[in-house]
């Protein structure tokens, strides 16, 4: 995703 | 003279409403930016169902942006006949809906996909993972992308992979997405 600028991830596990 | 954007717009067309009862000019750019709230009343609600559902109308072509967090009462566009809402609104350019108050999600979602084909933004909140077999996936193209899952006691928690509703979407987006939000997932894509 090379366009992304703005992200916002929130209780995200990985 | 009077008229210099989207606010004295609205108050010519309740001018209008006011001294022509049985002849109302509501100007279709006025439905360019539709939000519903539950500070909306039910007279508003069924005043747009009405209004872009009325034969011959054009207002709902003129709906870019449409935002609806309303509670359970109201309009049957809240619990029902969401797909057909979007075949009223086909040019939607920006979406932002509460998903337990719709119809089946696969239904809406199908609409969506066939029918918002300009559609740059998508906001969902409470997305119910149980219902990840839906065409989501099949959606292309989109700027901004916002889900919020249904959490909490009773509801499983979002594993994110290649095969899920969600990750498809999100690899169909790769050469368009620029601002993506996730909260409560599993990311493994």
């Amino acid at each position: 995703w090379p366009h992304v600028t703005k992200l916002h991830l929130k209780n995200v596990s990985i | 003279l009077f008229v210099q954007g989207s606010r004295s717009l609205l108050a010519l067309a309740l001018t209008c409403r006011t001294l022509r009862r049985r002849d109302i000019i509501i100007p279709d750019v006025l439905f360019a930016r539709v939000t519903l709230s539950r500070r909306s009343s039910r007279a508003q609600v069924a005043s747009f169902e009405a209004s872009i559902e009325a034969e011959g109308s054009t207002a709902g072509n003129a709906v870019l942006y449409f935002k609806n967090s309303c509670g359970t009462w109201g309009s049957r566009w809240i619990g029902l006949g969401w797909s057909h809402a979007l075949q009223r609104m086909p040019n939607l350019r920006s979406l932002d809906v509460r998903l337990p108050y719709m119809e089946s999600t696969p239904h809406f979602f199908r609409q969506l996909v066939i029918g918002a084909t300009n559609l740059q933004s998508l906001t969902l909140a409470n997305y119910e993972p149980a219902c990840d077999d839906s065409p989501l996936g099949d959606l292309g193209g989109l700027r901004r992308l916002s889900i919020d899952f249904l959490g909490g006691p009773g509801h499983s928690e979002y594993f994110l992979t290649r095969d899920s509703a969600l990750g498809r979407a999100l690899l169909n987006f790769r050469d368009t997405l620029k601002e993506l939000s996730l909260d409560s997932i599993r990311w493994n894509l």
